[in-house]
């Protein structure tokens, strides 16, 4: 995350290759299910022997014995709805919820969230020089209407999409972060309204961050978890 | 600091049965601490070829017989893993090949071994034993000729001949950097002996085979799980960790099995990427590969030939989960080129259908990845939810793309992939058909109990900004 702070984000987890380096993140929408990207997978049928998710820490890099670090293996992927870089991965076994481990909500079906509304990406991808790549890093950002968002995209921005503001400063995701949440803080709770997905350039200033809708998905993930 | 395992080749899961000794030749040895412990123990009887190792009892049975005697056989176990001596088992010699114990009875030329027991027709002064191995009319080398294992010949006019059986050097030969090597040199370049990958001394290190079972880390031969120059092994001396192997190259550089490339996307991991995107996703441009400014790497182009390292090129040359490069960013040092998209592995749409699909009817019956649909009727691979008598709506006919639960994304099926419980199906949307627009107001929203953090941690990280 370029121009971010460390942060606490507890639904936020890190996907991890069998060597162990962090290469994506994604959002717990379920005790045994992650949120991620289709791009930080070769496709939705590799074998996932090694791949893992860890939570519970704030850093790139925690110890083995770190307190709180949970290290749970990936055992299945569900492949979205066509056009919805989305992917499901099914963990080997539940996660545990505690003070650093949480489940965020997920939206109601096609909603959509208001202009203006306030809300924060996480993820330990690239920083680009401006925070601490070790940990874990926060944004804030706020909600646009893709009407506004499409002025400077002409049009190319889809109604499956969202925007966020356009800042001076160069702030937004990076590599690294893609699959990871855009939480909007709704009704007095965080609520997995978009996902981190690769664009041609990071936290490119004076320019709307565009993010994949959750809400257009969201009815694809209850019926992928339930069957 | 060699362990006694490394004369031995492990076959993990199986135990050897024998016709005749179902219950096996004797008992099990429950007194030991590893298999290492068993491998000691075997080595040590020259009538031991072989022994099984259960894994949860830790006890070893050993055995006189291997996989290439007479009435045994191969079975997959779920307690047992087999480890058998290597000079029984290898099709190819080390060194001279006096440690060769394979059942070639045929020579160079053609000719049937004579027995070694046998003085006709040709006699000699050879006396079988266990230790000099003389078994049947096997290949041997108990003279230690340079040439590698022979025999005499059944011929009268041959008395003897070499066996011509390959060094293991000779055996395999490396495409490009070899990671696809899987021969059986267990040595290096300066002849020091190989660790075996499944076990942690005397050096440590982090290529579990468990872990990285696309890389065969077979016991200790020598392999390229790290997309090095050459195969390598880490080694039984403790002073070098680790050392390339010394094997003959297979020819001109372009492998035979070479995945077709790619220039504007990239399929799977990339490796056949062959475009110019020269940024990484970051927008940092790329460092030239044949340049060690500003970071020094190992990924030379003359070195890694057949990877087209030219220019500053994304590519993935040691198997990363996507096309990167080193960057021109001195804080940093590689990145991956996502930007770069994925090749679509969907199969071309073979209908159309108007709003959600409900009201299709038509017979397409596959996946958008290809894969048939199970029938709605049927209860493998998958149990459906949605049947022909729950919802006589949907017209479930068959196995043809429906949508019987007015799913927003569109006809789809179960499907036939025990691995894929369902799937939306080979159809696009009908050119005319404009889906409904959601950019509505929002409406009420509920939550339950999700969605939140604890707020003594936000404190007190807020404190931390």
């Amino acid at each position: 995350v370029v121009g971010g702070q460390p942060g606490n984000s507890p639904w936020t987890v890190s996907l991890r290759n069998r060597q162990g380096q962090h290469f994506c993140g994604g959002s717990l929408v379920k005790e045994q299910w992650v949120l991620t990207a289709q791009q930080c997978f070769p496709s939705c049928h590799v074998p996932l022997l090694g791949y893992e998710v860890w939570l519970g820490t704030m850093f790139q890099s925690p110890k083995p014995t770190e307190p709180g670090l949970q290290r749970v293996p990936i055992a299945k992927m569900v492949c979205g709805p066509p056009d919805s870089q989305f992917l499901l991965l099914k963990l080997e076994r539940p996660v545990t919820l505690n003070q650093r481990v949480a489940l965020i909500c997920l939206p109601p079906e096609r909603y959509v969230v208001p202009p203006g509304t306030k809300c924060e990406i996480a993820g330990w991808g690239e920083t680009k020089g401006t925070g601490n790549n070790s940990v874990l890093n926060v944004a804030s950002l706020n909600v646009i209407s893709n009407q506004d968002c499409n002025v400077k995209y002409r049009g190319r921005v889809q109604e499956r999409e969202m925007c966020t503001k356009d800042l001076l400063a160069p702030v937004g995701a990076c590599e690294g972060d893609y699959g990871g949440p855009l939480a909007c803080f709704t009704h007095d709770c965080w609520v997995l309204e978009g996902m981190i997905i690769p664009a041609r350039v990071c936290a490119r200033p004076r320019w709307p961050a565009v993010f994949m809708r959750v809400s257009v998905f969201v009815d694809w993930i209850h019926k992928a978890i339930r069957l | 600091q060699r362990s006694p395992l490394n004369d031995f080749q492990v076959l993990r899961g199986t135990e050897l049965q024998h016709l005749l000794h179902t219950a096996g030749p004797g008992p099990w040895q429950e007194d030991v601490a590893d298999a290492e412990e068993c491998a000691r123990r075997c080595g040590l009887l020259l009538d031991c070829r072989a022994f099984h190792y259960n894994v949860s009892s830790h006890g070893c049975q050993l055995l006189p017989w291997t996989q290439d005697s007479p009435q045994t056989w191969l079975q997959r176990s779920g307690r047992c893993d087999l480890f058998q001596k290597k000079g029984y088992v290898r099709t190819c010699i080390m060194d001279n090949g006096v440690e060769y114990r394979g059942t070639v009875a045929i020579t160079m030329g053609g000719l049937t071994c004579q027995h070694w027991s046998h003085r006709v027709p040709n006699d000699h002064k050879y006396t079988p034993t266990l230790h000099n191995g003389l078994e049947e009319n096997f290949c041997r080398n108990p003279d230690g000729d340079p040439r590698g294992p022979w025999c005499y010949t059944t011929h009268p006019a041959v008395r003897f001949q070499s066996c011509g059986i390959k060094s293991c050097r000779e055996a395999a030969c490396i495409w490009c950097n070899g990671e696809d090597y899987r021969g059986s040199v267990d040595r290096t370049e300066s002849g020091r002996e190989c660790q075996r990958w499944d076990l942690q001394h005397p050096h440590p290190h982090p290529f579990e085979p468990g872990k990285f079972l696309d890389k065969d880390l077979d016991d200790n031969y020598c392999r390229n799980p790290d997309s090095s120059e050459r195969p390598w092994c880490y080694t039984t001396d403790p002073q070098v960790e680790r050392e390339f192997c010394d094997l003959p190259s297979c020819g001109p550089e372009a492998q035979p099995h070479q995945e077709a490339t790619t220039l504007n996307c990239f399929r799977g991991k990339g490796e056949s990427y062959r475009g110019t995107a020269n940024t990484t996703a970051a927008g940092v441009p790329c460092q030239r590969w044949d340049s060690q400014n500003p970071h020094k790497h190992r990924f030379a182009p003359e070195k890694y030939p057949c990877k087209d390292l030219r220019e500053n090129f994304c590519r993935n040359p040691d198997g990363s989960e996507a096309p990167w490069c080193f960057t021109t960013r001195p804080g940093m040092r590689v990145a991956f080129c996502y930007q770069i998209r994925r090749c679509t592995d969907n199969v071309r749409p073979e209908d159309c259908y108007y709003g959600t699909g409900e009201q299709y009817r038509g017979s397409v019956s596959k996946t958008r990845k290809g894969v048939s649909c199970q029938r709605w009727s049927a209860e493998t691979p998958h149990k459906s939810q949605f049947t022909p008598t729950s919802a006589p709506h949907a017209h479930l006919e068959e196995n043809f793309c429906r949508n019987p639960d007015g799913d927003s994304h569109g006809p789809w099926c179960y499907t036939t992939d025990p691995r894929t419980p369902f799937d939306y199906c080979a159809l696009r949307r009908c050119d005319d058909d404009q889906p409904p627009s959601i950019l509505e107001p929002p409406d009420q929203v509920l939550f339950e109990k999700c969605g939140k953090r604890d707020p003594r941690l936000d404190q007190r990280v807020s404190k931390l900004r």
